[in-house]
């Protein structure tokens, strides 16, 4: 879940 | 999403725009590192290749395919259209030195050891020095464009932003990504020395210039 919060970056 | 983020990716794109209008409006590319120009658009490639496997949002889907389409609209015109205003003698950077090492340490330190995961991270160490050649090549010829400094002033600030972005998600998010981090402030410390350049010279009016 952690990665997934993340690639919501550019 | 906070200010932060959404003025890092709209100072983000505005330098990406700054760079293809510098080009395409002068018809040239003196000046601009062709080589620092294809590290991004493998930067991007690598990083948002999650396009093909997971949707975020309208915003999100937007903006990749946008920076991906510019960057590599501008190896296009560096490289083809208007290559023979291209100054390769003085874009010589190794590029080898950074790939090879960051490909490396992307194997090494990583989330996970899959591929989207090493390609992601790669992307994230590859993005935090590819700007070396421009700023070498800069270095080399003394000067600057004012235009080609306002471009560097908006990437640099756009991963500056981020760092506030980070704090942000700490604090109310519990969030924090320690590759990104490490590697955003590195892509920043990088960016130091131009910035003292460009508040205390451009921003008086004045050319980039650096002592021979």
């Amino acid at each position: 879940e952690e990665e997934a919060k993340l690639k919501d970056e550019l | 999403m906070n200010i932060f983020r959404l003025t890092g990716d709209l100072s983000h794109l505005a330098a990406i725009i700054i760079l293809l209008l510098k080009i395409w409006k002068s018809r040239s590319c003196a000046g601009i590192s062709g080589k620092s120009q294809i590290l991004f658009a493998i930067v991007f490639t690598a990083r948002y290749l999650d396009l093909l496997t997971s949707f975020i949002s309208v915003y999100n889907t937007s903006m990749k395919v946008i920076y991906i389409g510019c960057a590599y609209a501008t190896v296009y015109l560096i490289y083809a259209k208007f290559r023979a205003t291209y100054d390769g003698n003085h874009d010589s950077f190794r590029v080898e030195f950074l790939v090879v090492p960051v490909g490396g340490l992307a194997v090494l330190i990583n989330h996970t050891f899959s591929p989207l995961e090493i390609l992601w991270t790669f992307s994230i160490y590859l993005e935090s020095v590819a700007i070396l050649p421009q700023l070498f090549m800069i270095s080399k010829t003394g000067e600057a464009e004012t235009i080609t400094t306002h471009y560097l002033f908006c990437l640099g600030m756009y991963r500056t932003l981020y760092l506030f972005n980070w704090v942000w998600r700490f604090y109310f998010e519990g969030f924090f990504d320690m590759i990104a981090i490490v590697a955003g402030l590195v892509q920043t410390v990088l960016y130091c020395d131009f910035f003292y350049l460009y508040v205390t010279k451009v921003l008086k009016g004045k050319k980039l210039s650096l002592p021979a």
